[in-house]
């Protein structure tokens, strides 16, 4: 309040020193945050390929990463991952972190030759993790 | 009890590891990890991969299945949502033996009427039957006159064969449908699920089936022409296509999953799990909501 504000304002705006991604780098996930992972397969590299007819490839997910200390609503994670957590870090460290887990799953459709010669149809819950948590 | 529980616990992880170790997919699973082992999905897909030779699936079957895959998944594997029946299970056999029974009529346009024998072993006792249906397809070489009216006769047997020991007298069932050959049709589907339902709801293994057709010009079509019959050979043995609910835990329910999210999206609030009463509840809940709307 020393400075009238006519003199602040004249003052020349220097460009800000700071690197704005470096600024903008702590609102970002962390680099291997849980979160999920394709992984495509096909039923031949599983030689499944002479009983499952379709789908020829397969795409189930998983989910991989580090669980943040204040996991909270992002991952629909329960108050206790949070009490496993300080468990972890201040009282017995023999007792695991919180995993990166599947939260959500969709189903897999799978055309199958059966071993008498008969085709079959089949819808196959859980079978592709959709969303991951900590827990 | 504590010790009892934590005995009880260690023996269930031994297991557990054991079953997890047998899980890897990569290790060649040897004779001795008998399917037993495994969790029970796995199991499903294990299953494929015994040594026992595999039967070649007829050709026409195969073509039409994945015909039927493309219409209901994508090529992800991803059940189209766009689709409201209940059935997750679709199974298509091929009769074990054919009899040709009589000879065919070429003046009044009858088929030969055959025997066919279906084994349904692998229809497993949680899959409900929802539909069933004859297929017939026709070898394309021949050509068939524009359009034709046909009467189809199903009879159901005991398989004699089958029950030589138990004297069974034969139970027959007559089953009248009437279907349009057209010319461009490539499959005729013959609804026999009145037909089979008793059948496979009493875990029937063997489905012993006689059909004959009798088929006269559509005199509609072509009023020119008088009852001209014509040779029907083209109709080659026909498919049994089973349309299930299989009810497992492994199976996927769209009926249930649509239902929850409108009932959660309907009510956010509504606890997790809901048990079957209460989820009827909800169900009438929601209607009665509606209606009030």
């Amino acid at each position: 309040d020393q400075l009238p504000v006519s003199s602040v304002l004249r003052k020349p705006l220097t460009p800000a020193s700071f690197n704005l991604s470096e600024y903008f780098k702590q609102f970002l996930f962390p680099q291997n945050e849980c979160e999920l992972h394709d992984f495509r397969l096909s039923f031949s590299q599983l030689k499944w390929d002479d009983w499952i007819v379709a789908p020829h490839r397969y795409n189930p997910q998983y989910c991989k990463g580090e669980c943040p200390r204040a996991v909270g609503h992002r991952y629909g994670s329960p108050v206790h991952t949070m009490v496993q957590n300080i468990i972890y870090e201040k009282l017995d460290s023999s007792v695991p972190k919180p995993s990166c887990v599947p939260a959500k799953y969709s189903p897999l459709s799978v055309l199958t030759i059966e071993p008498d010669g008969s085709i079959a149809y089949k819808e196959y819950e859980d079978m592709i993790a959709t969303k991951c948590t900590c827990r | 009890s504590q010790p009892s529980r934590r005995d009880a616990q260690n023996a269930a992880t031994t297991e557990l590891e054991s079953g997890a170790k047998t899980w890897s997919l990569l290790q060649p699973l040897d004779r001795r990890d008998r399917p037993g082992l495994l969790p029970p999905l796995f199991k499903v897909l294990y299953d494929g991969q015994d040594e026992t030779p595999r039967l070649k699936p007829d050709s026409r079957a195969l073509r039409y299945m994945k015909r039927l895959y493309k219409a209901y998944a994508t090529k992800d594997g991803i059940p189209k949502s766009n689709r409201s029946h209940l059935y997750n299970t679709v199974r298509l056999f091929t009769p074990c033996t054919q009899h040709k029974q009589t000879p065919g009529d070429h003046v009044t346009g009858t088929l030969p009427a055959v025997d066919l024998l279906f084994n349904l072993d692998r229809v497993t006792a949680v899959e409900h039957l929802l539909k069933s249906v004859l297929l017939y397809t026709f070898n394309t070489s021949v050509s068939l006159p524009s359009a034709v009216k046909c009467e189809c006769n199903l009879v159901t047997k005991e398989p004699q064969f089958f029950h030589k020991t138990l004297p069974s007298a034969p139970y027959s069932f007559t089953f009248n449908s009437q279907l349009e050959l057209k010319k461009k049709r490539k499959w005729i589907e013959i609804d026999v699920t009145t037909l089979l339902q008793p059948l496979v709801t009493s875990n029937k293994r063997n489905i012993h089936i006689s059909v004959n057709f009798t088929c006269v010009q559509d005199q509609l079509q072509q009023p020119s022409k008088q009852n001209s019959s014509f040779n029907l050979t083209p109709l080659v043995r026909p498919l049994l296509l089973l349309y299930l609910n299989d009810t497992s835990a492994q199976a996927y329910h769209r009926w249930y999953s649509l239902h929850y999210k409108r009932v959660t999206s309907q009510c956010p609030h509504q606890k997790r799990g809901l048990s079957a009463h209460s989820r009827g509840e909800a169900a009438v809940g929601v209607k009665s909501s509606r209606h009030r709307r």
